[in-house]
């Protein structure tokens, strides 16, 4: 059975990309086939996995309906990790699907043959930091969201709103399966105590949804995505790696328990 | 006269809401009379300095004509620094805005009355993290574009996006006096290689837009807003106050010589 998961924060910059691309990695490491879907204009994921960013190569068209999921699916350097990949002019697909019909579902209509032909274990969705039409058309096509979040002030106070979301669209019927799958703490500085403070505060009030592994600030992390390689491939044996492959570890266990 | 100045970089979490409030702070400190727009829904600059963010406050229904801008400025704790501050129903004008007419002009002729007024020297618009409704009707509405950048690499890949947009809101006519006025480079860790690198790559493209004035990282700057107040308040002899009032002093001087 396909799990289809998606990053999503609309608080920006905290580590959606950076959990998307490395998550991958880490599962595939764990023998797990995953395709990893750039659902962000930016094409952060699509030339972080060291892809380039090609006009008409994304999703685009499948959600315009001129084309399947399965033609724009492209090999990575990885084994058993997929991408379809992102490009800029993703950010028309906002006022063109805005526009037409049933825009609320469009990926889940692009996502389900993939999904159903069962060839990957894993479809992840990295979103936009924001609430609009591609986000949105993501939190209706999946069953679990994982939520990066950076140890920042900023950060605490836009969770409660991507978590009220969650709730309003499982109880209002719009995606009845959706669920927290978990909170990922990111850029964790264990030396500052706002980040000591976040932390403390999201284990108070969410506690068995977050994550054990926290992600540590790690500057290796923000060196891979600029030679194209996920960190246990850029470094091994870097805390950015450790973290990241326990993290895989957890996601796995977790879903053996449940 | 009053300058309008958008704070815009679609790449999330690269601090356009910490310069927007600690700019707009600083510039105060120089005499100057700011009005800071919280443009972006997650309504971080509002929160910021120390405001709620209340149900009907925002901008919202000035975009949709049934309000003037005007009667939604609020004061802050500090002289000279007015807010009209954001909420999470912002997201809704996206959709709103977008099926109606002139959906790009919108910010535009909010502000004008305002600005008409000259009751301010400066208008500072903070934009959200895409190139959506929002974000494009502040590029319309202003005069001059600060892009705050971080020293990372998926940073600088936003860049040229950022700025052939402006390159091509300018030479389109749509806004024929846009112009970048300079980018500010931010959460500067000098130690690392990959922030001078990134800071190194800026010069080399971009020397003369560049603000020679970094933004250092620095915890103090992550702290201030979950106590409401700007750097150079919370914190005044920190690396960040001492930044952001030589930023202030630097975006005053460069305009005084042009
Ligand atoms: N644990 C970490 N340690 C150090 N740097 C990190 C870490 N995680 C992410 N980064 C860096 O921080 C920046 C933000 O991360 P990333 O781009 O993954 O966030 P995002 O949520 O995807 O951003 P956006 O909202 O723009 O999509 C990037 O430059 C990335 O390389
Ligand atoms: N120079 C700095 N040193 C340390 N932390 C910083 C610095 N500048 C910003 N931050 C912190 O980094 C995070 C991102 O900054 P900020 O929210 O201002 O970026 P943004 O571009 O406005 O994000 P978004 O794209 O979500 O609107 C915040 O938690 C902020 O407190
Ligand atoms: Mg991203
Ligand atoms: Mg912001």
């Amino acid at each position: 059975k396909t799990h289809v998961v998606a990053l999503a924060n609309q608080k920006g910059g905290v580590g959606k990309t950076t959990t998307s691309i490395n998550l991958s990695a880490a599962l595939t490491a764990f023998r797990k086939k995953v395709l990893l879907l750039d659902l962000d204009p930016q094409a952060n994921a699509t030339s972080g996995l060291g892809l380039p960013k090609t006009e008409g190569a994304s999703i685009y068209e499948v959600l315009l309906g001129n084309a399947t999921l399965d033609s724009k699916i492209l090999p990575t350097a990885y084994a058993r990790l997929d991408i379809v990949p992102a490009e800029v002019d993703l950010a028309g697909a906002e006022i063109d699907v805005a526009r037409g019909d049933r825009y609320l579902h469009r990926v889940r209509e692009a996502v389900r043959p993939v999904k159903e032909s069962n060839a990957y274990d894993f479809i992840l969705i990295d979103c936009p930091p924001s609430l609009g039409i591609l986000t949105m058309n993501a939190l209706a096509a999946v069953e679990e969201i994982v939520v990066p979040m950076q140890c920042e002030y900023y950060a605490l106070e836009g969770l409660s709103v991507m978590l009220r979301l969650i709730d309003e669209l499982s109880s209002s019927g719009a995606n009845p399966h959706l669920r927290l799958e978990g909170i990922v703490m990111t850029m964790y500085d264990s030396r500052t105590n706002l980040a000591q403070q976040v932390v403390k505060e999201v284990y108070e009030h969410f506690s068995d949804q977050v994550y054990e592994t926290l992600i540590p600030r790690s500057v290796r992390l923000g060196e891979a995505p600029s030679h194209g390689r996920p960190i246990i491939d850029y470094d091994p044996s870097s805390t950015g790696a450790l973290a990241y492959r326990q993290l895989a570890r957890e996601f796995l266990t977790r879903r053996n328990l449940r």
